[in-house]
């Protein structure tokens, strides 16, 4: 149980260190045993360093954006260790910068060549880097329906709609 | 195998028939807040079989049945269904062990006389247990509980949670 | 003690429900203490209605963009019966949409008329909104520097960054 | 009374001097994740006060000096200051209990020969205790932990929290 443990544990930090560089290009990301003689006694760390900062950086004092990249480079390693079909993410971007928007999306643009991604959010840039488009929408009653013929630049001129009204 | 569509009858706030269809690559879905697009995550995972109801936001089962919004009344049975692909591979075997090109998986809930919701399963439109519903899925890879759907919330919750929660994670994965 | 408890809360509650119509027109909101005879045996629930939506609707079920138009509600509610000189927000706007997004930066400007308003945030609806412009960056090197000649244009031009480059 | 600028010198990420001027009204501050926008914030929180530095991402008073990042050495000492304006009201009293215009207060932190931490405080330049540094902002009604600050979070926090945990909130505001 405990080998079957540290070689899961090989191969996702394999794929998270890999990962880690592409999506934050400069940086280096490495997941840890806090006990490597006896795992099940300590947990899981992930230390990463994004681009430009201290190799002594902690993961409780990187930003926000910052330990979402690095959480998303682990849910990205889980899932190279275990594919599936397709992929369902829920506003994964919440607090991401524009760049590291494109990022996330780029790398699902790629690996959807090999299976099928589907991401909600209400970034424009991740909305601009799919390949399709779907809107959902619920009138003043409260029943959801999905928006008919919408299509990129449907969907970004949702974000838009305000800043025409300016 | 790829997922072609959702169809929702009823589902949380969608009212109705509705239908959300998937083409292969990378698809974005967007639009208000509060206008349903994480409940159309919460229908592939009830179908796919998820324990708990409150991983879909609900306290119970009867909770995921439209409940009239403002201005409509509420229903008393609904359903959501996932349609795959099921190509036949070049060993003559498909992925999910039924022998269509298509496959919908179907989970559907309604209320009985006295109020008590009432699960039911159908492949292809033929009613099935339970069992027999997950082995099928399960078998294909299809699971509820996946690395392969994430929840909104779940990168920060990843983020910020303790070291051993996070070796529990991997634990899971092995 | 539990009269000044009874007494806050009675305040508190008034000015989440006016506050609660204001950023979300159409909707009612309250607070509501589960053990009013007791209340610290209780806790203290938000009972909220977004537009559109049914008056039996709970606050677990309510979207992430919902909860969070109903902890700004109570956040505001809070800084009106103890105002302060300036407040600082950090990214209250993550999972809003653009229309959620202008609701609450449109309070804050006008409230912004009594006291100083100090907003991070990386949308651009939010943005657009100040009077004033910062900009934070830091080089490859991890020093956080302060960006010279910023304003509004410069603001949102930064969101823009990558779709000028698509 | 309204805050002019924030002054830090290696302050977490702010490695030299780096100032932020404020005006009055709105102003939104943004830039690319990690450019060290919560650290202004946090600035903030620790000139005003702020009991725990984990409320500041750090582990001690050390982790707040500017560490020097990829390139540099890390400094040695640091220092925040904040700047308010103190006109003089019509009744001739001033909200901040000090008789100028314009009020700093300053926290810094600095490394003894033994490598431990020793904090200072000053008003307008002069050293004072920290006693009589928390008190003259208190009676002026800037606090560490009041509501006028929401950190990165805070937001999902309380939409999230336990009915009890909120109404703990409430007891903290009476
Ligand atoms: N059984 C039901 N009947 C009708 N409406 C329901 C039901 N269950 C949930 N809802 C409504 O669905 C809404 C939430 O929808 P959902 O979480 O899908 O929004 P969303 O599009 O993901 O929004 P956000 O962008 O804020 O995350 C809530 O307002 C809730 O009241
Ligand atoms: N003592 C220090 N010396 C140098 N860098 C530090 C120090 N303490 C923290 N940092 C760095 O500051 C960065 C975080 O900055 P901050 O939280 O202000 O970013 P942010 O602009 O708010 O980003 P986001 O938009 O992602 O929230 C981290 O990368 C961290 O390594
Ligand atoms: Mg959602
Ligand atoms: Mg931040």
């Amino acid at each position: 149980r405990k080998r079957r443990l540290l070689t899961v544990f090989e191969h996702i930090n394999r794929n998270f260190s890999r990962v880690y560089a592409i999506l934050q290009p400069g940086g280096n990301g490495r997941l840890r045993l806090e006990n490597p003689e006896s795992p099940f006694d300590g947990g899981l760390e992930m230390d990463c360093v994004p681009p430009g900062k201290s190799q002594k950086t902690r993961r409780s004092q990187l930003s926000g954006g910052e330990k979402s990249m690095a959480a998303l480079a682990l849910v990205f390693s889980i899932q190279d260790f275990e594919p599936s079909t397709f992929y369902y993410f829920d506003e994964v971007d919440q607090n991401l910068d524009p760049f590291n928007c494109q990022r996330i999306a780029m790398l699902c643009r790629r690996r959807s060549e090999a299976a099928q991604f589907i991401m909600v959010t209400l970034r424009k840039v991740s909305l601009s880097m799919a390949n399709h488009h779907i809107g959902i929408t619920h009138a003043g009653d409260g029943v959801s329906r999905r928006i008919t013929d919408f299509n990129r630049e449907a969907a970004l001129a949702l974000g838009d709609a305000f800043e025409k009204e300016m | 195998m790829r997922l072609m569509r959702i169809d929702v009858l009823n589902f949380k706030s969608f009212g109705g028939e509705v239908t959300i269809p998937f083409q292969s690559g990378f698809t974005a879905i967007t639009g208000p807040n509060g206008s349903g697009k994480s409940n159309s995550g919460d229908a592939i995972q009830f179908v796919l079989g998820t324990r708990s109801t409150k991983a879909l936001r609900a306290e119970n089962l009867k909770e995921l049945i439209f409940n009239g919004g403002n201005n409509s009344r509420a229903a008393k049975k609904m359903s959501a269904t996932l349609t795959f692909t099921n190509p036949q591979r070049e060993d003559g075997t498909r992925q999910l062990r039924v022998d269509t090109d298509e496959v919908a998986f179907t989970r559907s809930v309604r209320l009985t006389e006295k109020g008590e919701p009432k699960s039911e399963f159908r492949i292809n439109g033929e009613k099935t247990t339970s069992g027999e519903f997950r082995r099928i899925l399960k078998e294909a890879g299809l699971r509820g509980d996946g690395y392969n759907v994430v929840l909104q919330n779940d990168v920060t919750t990843l983020a910020t949670m303790t070291a051993h929660r996070r070796r529990a994670i991997l634990e899971d994965v092995a």
